[in-house]
């Protein structure tokens, strides 16, 4: 396939400029809903003071998630895909232009919520992170195995639902680790902010 | 597109093909986890005795959904898409002819989680049901909304969980009314059964 080829050679240039900015670049990829955004505007307002982000959101359409992460006082761009199912590396180095980069710090990159096609697509990142919410039950992993296969960390997302659902935790990651035995995982809930602080221990050593 | 044009010439020719069986073919689209095979899981159980019910499941891979439809004992093929990422009507010409089409009734085809790709394919349905859950959070239809555009029915499931969630339902709706003002409603919660007679009632209304 030419297209992902040429994706990947762009990927790789994209990870040269992310190296030189001293930008640490995340994929951030799931299931529309699974509350990627969430996770990311209160990352950003809980961690603001210490590290410096930049935020680029994909989407089909709307500004929505771009104006939620604006709130928060930090840079970011919205790319809209139109008919688009993911993003590319050249959409991601388009809107690296559009961004004021000065101070080194995390570069957040929220991919069209699909747990298909953003598999295929390097777009330069350091790690890719997907994020599966407990109310999706236990078997995505299994059936959208490609996914979870390039991912390097899987947040399991909405714990505080799990009291009203019959959602087995380990089940879930038996059904990631067949697919990926690298994978790691970290539990949360955004809402009530349990298990962010592992997630923020995890961001912060990628740093050193 | 040619890709596009070639389908749709395709799903014409099934679309003639259901109607010379007396096949009413429904396409489920959905987010992944949004509770497609949960609902024909329950449909099929609750109204099998007055309607011949035949399935087609899409998934990029597992027969995990195939296998609870079995369990129910209807007439079931599952198509494994890969690296695809939606259902396109020749691999539905193919999947029906591995399907004992006796008995007029409901051809119910499960798509392949994903509320991007599969809005452009045609596959011969006579209607298109896309079901949303209260989990996903509100404004999913104004982020992917050629799904909701092409939509004729889109059933809200999960309401059971509405007392633990922020979600506004009339939010919800007003977002996917923008983008298809003919788009009908059903709320309804698989796992309480909430509902599930109005949707009976939409289905009992194709067949007249
Ligand atoms: N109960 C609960 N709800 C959550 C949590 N995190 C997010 N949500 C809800 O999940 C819904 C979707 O959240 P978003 O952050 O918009 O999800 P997203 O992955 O960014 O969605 P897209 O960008 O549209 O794919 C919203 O209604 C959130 O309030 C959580 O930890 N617990
Ligand atoms: N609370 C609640 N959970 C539900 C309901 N309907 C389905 N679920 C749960 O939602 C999860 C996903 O359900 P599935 O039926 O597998 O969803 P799906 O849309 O077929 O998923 P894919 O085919 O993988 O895209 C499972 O854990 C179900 O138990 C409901 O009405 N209420
Ligand atoms: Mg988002
Ligand atoms: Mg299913
Ligand atoms: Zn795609
Ligand atoms: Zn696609």
């Amino acid at each position: 396939q030419d297209v992902l080829m040429k994706n990947n050679l762009l990927a790789e240039r994209n990870r040269g400029y992310f190296e030189a900015k001293n930008l640490i670049a995340l994929n951030l990829v799931s299931s529309p809903g699974s509350g990627k955004t969430s996770l990311l505007e209160r990352t950003i307002s809980d961690l603001k003071d210490q590290h410096q982000f930049y935020v680029i959101e994909g989407d089909q359409q709307t500004m929505n998630d771009a104006e939620r992460i604006n709130k928060t006082g930090t840079e970011v761009v919205q790319i809209n895909t139109g008919e688009g199912c993911h993003l590319d590396s050249d959409m991601v180095r388009n809107a690296i232009k559009e961004l004021n980069i000065g101070k080194p710090g995390f570069l957040m990159i929220e991919n069209v919520g699909n747990l298909v096609c953003p598999a295929l697509f390097d777009l330069g990142e350091s790690k890719r992170v997907v994020i599966m919410s407990t109310t999706e039950g236990e078997d995505k992993p299994a059936k959208y195995p490609t996914m979870f296969q390039s991912a390097d960390l899987c947040v399991i997302n909405k714990i505080d639902l799990l009291p009203y659902l019959d959602f087995d935790m380990q089940v879930a990651k038996d059904y990631a680790m067949k697919v990926n035995p690298d994978l790691k995982f970290i539990e949360l809930s955004v809402r009530s902010g349990d298990g962010m602080e592992v997630w923020y221990s995890w961001l912060n050593n990628l740093k050193h």
